[in-house]
């Protein structure tokens, strides 16, 4: 080893970051082989930032080729592990939200002189498809140079890949160029990422590492047709995602928030969005402004067509826009969601169109109706499903549960608008991949009594550049006929797409299976379910909560995913004492809150003892 | 590309080909009542044959409109684009879609054909034949059939069109031709005496790559004296 890649005696041999992904579900193993070149025990940590979206599958330690394997329980069981080893004096590491899109694994272990230690993590998580591309995100942060560094991506998709794309944040394209081979035929697409340690410097004479960014696989695959069915093992998995189709006129209420915490900076970038948006408009678009402080006020009375003059008109309304006064978010909402049920009854918009509310807020309602109950009720029972609610939050201080319980139950989502100086983009990316509703009212329909646990099969809105992913088992393992039908209602026609799969072609899809890992549309099913059981679960209450509650945890626990409901518990026999690893998973409205959870690693207290003194 | 028109009143068909350069856009049927017309454009072999008498010609787009309704809709062997207005929806071949709106259903059944009904009465079929991608010749084509035209008006005209309304014809002189297996006749039809061949074509709405076979007398020299007019009637300038 070269005395510069050991850092404080410890050297990291390898990291290596394989991901294989198989129809989008994406399995990805983060392995790190360090060894300890001092001639004390020294602690190694291993750091990993995995997306939200992903549930940590497995973690193993392996000391001088003995591996600790890790264990799914109950949080509630893991959790008195964890207190049990707090209360030993061990030490904790804690698994938080880190940034918008990432959480943070961190292990530490003692380890002895002269051992050799490997971490080994493995996550899953369906790649969701936006703006027509499935993206793949990866934080890459190693601590020192590492001998062996490497991402590897070995993707399969039997519809056969289209585009495929990796990009580094931290890497100049030279050095990009000589360390990133990425290449795609068919059905098969690899990337790689290999750079030397020389290429791993800041500079050339550095012992510190460049890499320090994201890294992003981004990739699409060829759309002949507008669904693609696949069945292995009794399980199976429909993608759909129909193109070339005319975009449904939209009627867009912004319900947005003017109160005082909005001033300045917040209420500058929103209205920079706004007027963004605003360009972006199609001609044949109805919209309204809902303006909310202590009072509410419209831009207008009703709805108004998008012409460009009503556009110039809009503009100058959103940018004489100020920040005054409380929080009256039910005063908002509910005359944002009459206006578009009053638009619809009087025909004040076109038949074929959709109606949707965007809720923009960046606090806590102090005005009016207060009680997050209370203002999620009479939303729920204005809207009466009729149509979708999104809820944006705005900055660290918005009660983000009640905004996403607020959507979820409104067949929208939330998201949160990070307070940066990118929050024009972000408003605008969201309003981007909702402003092409190509169907709605989609209905996916499978033959009675074929399919089981079915995953959610109706969807309020089809948007371009997205994909509906329903998956189920079938009741027969050995069907050799598959049907599948997608209605939805188009900007000017009612569509019904039909899916079928003959004995020959599901005989060739089970060929298929040589190429992938045997049960990934098992998993892909299981992490769907448990996905979309969570969702439910935030917005049910008392015996339906607890029902949901038991259901993703029994899946959670059989299929090994730690989930917000589930803990990783990783044990290391060492001087006759247990030490303890537990990986956890924090909830998305977590984020600056002390996290409740925890990876926990099981830790040798110094030789030396501490002494303290105290002022007092 | 070869025309098969059945006469039920006689329960015999006739038949003729159309012989005309590729490119060439054909009107097979215009309804000023209804609003419906129907054009197809033509298209060769990937390589033309130096001799007209024995090149292939297809028809390679259709073109079907709906005034009334404000539809447009191009079939071509690759994809099927329906308008409404200027709003384009793109399907696939590969697709199977009903597509339902106010006054008509398309239906496409994946690689095999369309059914395209204006409300009752009018019911039209597009086959899709698929040639093997790597032929030399021969290339992807359409097959254009009228199931239905009930509802069509009296008024309706184009090189099928025409055909909606009664026709009778008497065929006499049934004599032996140079090829034994096809008789030569006398055809009196239209007020036109005519020398027709008796021979037969291919129905390919239940098979696209078998086809029933329909005996019928066939109309030399481009369907002349048979069709309305002369052929360059019924060319126009663009499939919409």
């Amino acid at each position: 080893s070269l005395p510069e890649m050991v850092v404080d005696g410890i050297e990291v041999y390898s990291t290596k970051i394989h991901c294989r992904v198989t129809s989008r579900f994406a399995h990805n193993t983060v392995t790190t082989r360090a060894t300890n070149r001092a001639e004390t025990a020294k602690e190694v940590s291993f750091d990993v930032e995995l997306p939200k979206t992903a549930f940590i599958t497995n973690f193993t330690l392996t000391i001088d080729g003995v591996t600790y394997p890790g264990n799914i329980k109950e949080k509630e069981v893991a959790q008195k592990q964890y207190d049990r080893a707090v209360s030993q004096g061990k030490t904790a590491g804690l698994v938080k939200a880190s940034g918008r899109k990432l959480e943070k694994f961190t292990v530490s272990v003692n380890v002895a002189a002269g051992s050799k230690v490997t971490f080994e993590l493995t996550y899953e998580e369906l790649l969701k498809r936006n703006k027509g591309k499935y993206e793949m995100y990866l934080k890459v942060r190693p601590k020192q140079l590492v001998k062996h560094f490497e991402i590897t991506a070995d993707i399969f998709e039997p519809q056969g890949i289209s585009s495929l794309d990796a990009q580094a944040s931290f890497i100049t394209n030279d050095l990009l160029a000589s360390a990133l081979t990425k290449s795609f035929s068919g059905k098969k697409g690899h990337v790689s990422f290999k750079p030397s340690v020389d290429q791993q410097r800041s500079c050339p004479t550095c012992t510190d590492s460049l890499l320090d960014g994201d890294f992003t696989i981004t990739y699409d695959v060829n759309r002949e047709s507008p669904a693609n069915v696949q069945i292995v093992n009794g399980y199976f998995v429909h993608f759909f995602a129909p193109h070339g189709l005319p975009v449904v006129p939209k009627n867009v209420v912004f319900v947005i928030d003017v109160s005082g915490s909005m001033y300045y900076q917040k209420l500058k970038q929103t209205k920079e969005a706004l007027l963004k948006i605003l360009e972006d408009m199609k001609e044949n678009d109805y919209l309204n402004f809902v303006l909310f402080a202590s009072k509410v006020r419209v831009w207008k009375d009703h709805l108004i067509q998008a012409t460009p003059e009503n556009i110039q008109e809009a503009r100058a309304f959103v940018s004489n826009i100020a920040a005054e006064d409380t929080t009256n978010i039910n005063g908002g909402l509910l005359r944002g969601i009459e206006m578009l049920k009053k638009a619809r009854e009087e025909h004040q918009v076109p038949e074929r169109s959709t109606s949707i509310v965007i809720l923009l807020t960046d606090g806590i309602a102090n005005e009016g109706v207060s009680r997050p109950e209370d203002i999620q009720a009479n939303a729920r029972n204005a809207i009466g499903g009729k149509f979708p609610l999104y809820s944006l939050g705005f900055g660290d201080n918005v009660d983000y549960g009640f905004l996403e319980k607020l959507a979820l139950e409104n067949n929208g989502f939330a998201r949160r608008i990070y307070e940066a100086s990118d929050a024009t983009l972000q408003l605008q990316d969201f309003y981007e991949e909702i402003a092409n509703p190509l169907l709605t009212g989609v209905e996916v329909e499978y033959p009675q009594n074929a399919i089981l646990d079915l995953t959610q099969n109706t969807y309020k809105h089809y948007y371009d550049g997205s994909e509906i992913v329903v998956a189920g088992k079938l009741a027969d393992k050995d069907m050799n006929h598959f049907k599948a039908d997608v209605k939805g209602h188009g900007a000017f026609n009612d569509l019904s797409f039909t899916e079928e799969l003959d004995a020959e072609e599901m005989e060739k899809a089970r060929q298929e299976q040589d190429y992938i890992f045997g049960d990934y549309i098992e998993r892909l099913w299981a992490y769907l379910t448990i996905e979309q059981l969570l969702d439910k679960r935030k917005k049910a209450q008392g015996e339906e909560k607890e029902n949901l509650t038991a259901q993703a945890l029994e899946l959670s626990l059989k299929y090994h995913f730690v989930t917000p409901l589930t803990s990783m518990v990783v044990t290391k026999p060492e001087d006759n004492e247990d030490q303890t690893a537990i990986a956890d998973k924090p909830g998305d409205d977590q984020v600056d809150v002390p996290p409740s959870s925890a990876v926990l690693v099981g830790y040798q207290p110094p030789q030396t003892p501490y002494y303290y003194v105290d002022g007092d | 590309p070869h025309f098969i028109i059945r006469v039920p009143g006689k329960n015999d068909a006739l038949c003729f080909n159309i012989d005309e350069d590729p490119g060439t856009v054909l009107r097979l049927i215009h309804d000023p009542v209804t609003g419906l017309t129907v054009h197809g454009e033509i298209i060769g072999d990937k390589v033309a044959s130096a001799d007209s008498k024995t090149r292939n010609t297809y028809f390679g787009k259709l073109g079907i409109a709906n005034a009334y309704l404000d539809v447009r809709i191009e079939v071509t062997p690759e994809k099927i684009s329906l308008w409404n207005g200027e709003a384009q929806s793109t399907f696939s071949w590969l697709d199977t879609v009903t597509v339902t709106q106010n006054g008509m259903t398309m239906a496409i059944n994946r690689k095999k054909n369309i059914v395209l009904s204006f409300g009752d009465g009018v019911t039209f079929v597009v086959v899709l034949h698929q040639v093997w991608k790597k032929h030399p010749v021969h290339r992807d084509f359409l097959g254009f059939y009228v199931v239905d035209s009930h509802r069509m008006s009296a008024q309706t005209h184009g090189l099928l069109g025409q055909f909606f309304h009664p026709l009778d014809f008497e065929v006499s002189d049934i004599r032996p031709g140079l090829d034994p297996s096809k008789p030569v006749a006398t055809m009196v039809v239209k007020n036109h005496q005519l020398k027709v061949t008796r021979g037969s074509q291919k129905d390919y709405r239940r098979d696209a790559s078998v086809g029933v076979k329909v005996a019928c007398w066939f109309i030399h020299n481009n369907g002349e004296g048979l069709l309305d007019g002369d052929l360059k009637d019924y060319i126009v300038p663009a499939l919409f």
